[in-house]
């Protein structure tokens, strides 16, 4: 289950406070994955108090509270607040991730020029919970087959949104990454498999953190997701816990 | 507490943080698994003042007892004049039935009635509720009860506080999930306020949220 509460002492009355909430989450908490198992108890609650007051003015004792935060999505207090919340949130999220039961790896799924975010959430969302890409990143595995597979089976796509000759995956080093130099390892470019090189992907494989790129070249938007491997752990963890 | 985490994970246990103002959270030990003996379960966290509050949550249609008591709340509330959210672990209170809902709604309430100087509008409860752990099991309701007014007496607004707090959500966690910040705005009413923001959450298994 997840749970999770976020508290601030800014000024959001419940109309905006709801908005902004649903866009964090959309971009957060909605895009990762440990198990592929929506919980029954899944709760993520934000208070706002706006005790955060105005400093006084020269010669005041008095603290004022800063005016609300409208519920208007072009309005400037509104876009910083969503911004510093979805941020905020995904680097919540990922901390979910992170601590995944058994999980020896943190994946970020980046799915660009998709013709919908919908399409490319759809796609990122069936890489994350498809155990043999789960199973082979445990192995340390740079199998593109299956995550291409994944890809070709994600329901309720767009009409065109996956040709497979448009198709381009890569594995990217993260910034810390001993392989950060070497830049990405290209593992199928526009529906051609590269050679790819054994030992570099053994290398990059070695590492905690994990970029996967797939651009479907059928349009302009993208989404990502945040996943974890799949490990003999969580079996054990799993077959313990009883209900 | 930190004993207990492994030390790959220590790096994202945070040491220090800013946290809102008018807020206090507490992590109180009951027990609701026989098993858990010393580690806090019950977790607390309170505005100061009524707030304005707002949730999504699972769209699994088995949707457990707090989930349907909190989404009644906000919604009788409209968002307004809420006070906190009380959240045991150990025990998910889903597919519980009618019990269930009745376990949580007191759960609800007894946070409530911590405040006993807020006016009775006629709306109810203003506490947001959460459980997690097993599956169709009932709460140990009365343990849980009986430790709610010793949560508020805990309730403190310190870096320590914040921590355990966020232990005390945590099932087959391995570390606590605590994050804070501060951030301005750009609107010249708020430019020159500092506010700040904190979180917790916990789920390290039966994760792939899908909340609205």
């Amino acid at each position: 289950t997840l749970l999770a509460i976020l508290c601030t002492d800014a000024p959001v009355p419940p109309p905006a406070l709801s908005s902004l909430l649903k866009i964090a989450t959309n971009k957060s908490f909605n895009c990762i994955s440990i198990d592929g198992d929506t919980s029954t108890n899944d709760t993520l609650a934000i208070l706002a108090n706006g005790a955060a007051a105005l400093p006084s003015t020269p010669g005041s004792q008095s603290q004022d509270s800063a005016p609300a935060i409208p519920n208007d999505p072009k309005d400037p207090d509104y876009i910083a607040m969503s911004r510093v919340l979805t941020d905020f949130s995904q680097r919540l999220a990922q901390l979910v991730v992170r601590d995944g039961e058994g999980a020896t790896k943190f994946v970020e799924v980046h799915v660009h020029h998709a013709p919908s975010v919908a399409d490319a959430k759809a796609i990122a969302s069936t890489i994350a919970r498809s155990p043999l890409v789960k199973t082979a990143l445990y192995g340390k595995d740079a199998n593109w087959g299956r995550i291409l597979c994944a890809i070709g089976y994600t329901p309720n796509l767009s009409e065109g949104a996956v040709v497979p000759e448009k198709m381009t995956v890569s594995f990217v080093p993260v910034d810390n990454s001993a392989s950060r130099g070497e830049g990405a390892l290209r593992l199928l470019v526009n529906g051609e498999p590269e050679r790819v090189d054994e030992e570099r992907a053994a290398r990059l494989l070695q590492d905690e953190d994990l970029k996967i790129d797939v651009s479907l070249g059928t349009g302009m938007e993208e989404a990502k997701y945040w996943f974890c491997d799949f490990s003999h752990e969580y079996v054990t963890i799993n077959g313990d816990y009883r209900t | 507490l930190d004993s207990s985490i492994p030390e790959s994970k220590q790096k994202y246990v945070p040491t220090s943080g800013t946290y809102p103002k008018g807020f206090k959270v507490s992590g109180t030990h009951v027990g609701v698994k026989p098993a858990n003996t010393k580690f806090p379960d019950l977790a607390f966290i309170v505005s100061e003042k009524p707030c304005s509050a707002a949730a999504v949550f699972t769209t699994n249609k088995f949707q457990a007892a707090p989930v349907q008591i909190s989404r009644s709340m906000l919604e009788a509330r409209k968002g307004e004049g809420v006070r906190g959210v009380i959240i045991n672990s150990g025990c998910a209170n889903a597919v519980t039935g009618r019990r269930g809902e009745e376990d949580a709604l007191a759960m609800g309430e007894k946070a409530s009635s911590c405040f006993p100087d807020d006016p009775d509008d006629g709306l109810g409860h203003r506490s947001i509720v959460m459980s997690t752990g097993v599956i169709g099991q009932h709460l140990p309701i009365n343990k849980i009860l009986d430790r709610i007014h010793q949560a508020s007496s805990n309730l403190d607004s310190s870096h320590s506080a914040w921590l355990t707090t966020a232990r005390a959500i945590c099932t087959t966690d391995t570390f606590p999930k605590l994050l804070s910040t501060t951030f301005t705005l750009p609107g010249s009413a708020h430019r020159d306020v500092v506010y700040s923001l904190a979180g917790m959450t916990k789920g390290a298994g039966m994760i792939h949220p899908n909340m609205a």
